[in-house]
């Protein structure tokens, strides 16, 4: 466990934690996208299935679990409590066209051909492109909260930060695991042009809204 | 080429 991993586990509870107080506070979901919270909670279960089978340490019990209950909270006040305020209309993106070529991929790429295996590199792959609906959904409304940005933010670093771990541990441990990282830098990728705006934007006191 | 199996990230 080095620096990195341990700042980017604790930005990835701080985004998931920063979204729920979002709606817990403002009673909203609005401008939040079901799907990619849906997409978020499928690879929290699909990847988090060795809770059953291994112990690797407390800390990444506890962790697992928090997140497991953290994303089933948030589609429970995104479709239950708060779905009055759900902005259907503009979280249109198609999950068939993630699912299809996530799955397809996690067949052909993988460590092992067993089932918990397929799950594991399945989940990774589907956390490269979760984000997708959230950001087409801010793209198709042309303007995000800016709690919603700060919540974005954090997802986004969580995930640079594991990048750094994964050079830290290549240089340590000789330990890397090539499915995990070619996915954390496409995902990585994604959230660049978000991370342009936010600083130029939002930490400037301006609202993220697009051109 | 270290063990991949388990996964010890989150």
């Amino acid at each position: 466990m080095n620096v990195f991993r341990i700042l980017g586990d604790l930005s990835h509870l701080l985004a998931i934690l920063i979204l729920l107080a979002k709606m817990w506070r403002s009673k909203s979901c609005a401008g939040i996208s079901g799907k990619s919270q849906v997409l978020f909670a499928l690879v929290f279960s699909t990847r988090y299935l060795d809770l059953f089978f291994v112990f690797i340490s407390l800390y990444n019990l506890v962790m697992k679990v928090i997140y497991l209950l953290c994303s089933y909270i948030t589609i429970y006040m995104i479709y239950g409590k708060l779905r009055k305020t759900y902005d259907r209309e503009n979280d249109t993106f198609r999950l068939e066209f993630l699912l299809i070529p996530v799955i397809g991929l996690s067949f052909l790429e993988n460590y092992d051909f067993i089932p918990t295996e397929l799950l594991w590199t399945f989940s990774i792959y589907l956390e490269a492109v979760a984000i997708l609906p959230q950001l087409f959904m801010i793209s198709n409304t042309g303007e995000a909260e800016t709690i919603t940005t700060h919540y974005l933010f954090f997802l986004g670093l969580y995930r640079a930060l594991y990048l750094a771990n994964w050079i830290w541990r290549y240089h340590t441990e000789k330990f890397y695991d090539q499915i995990a990282i070619i996915s954390g830098v496409v995902q990585t990728i994604f959230y660049c042009d978000f991370f342009y705006l936010y600083i130029t934007k939002v930490l400037k006191g301006k609202k993220l809204s697009l051109p | 080429y270290a063990l991949h199996i388990p996964h010890d990230e989150l």
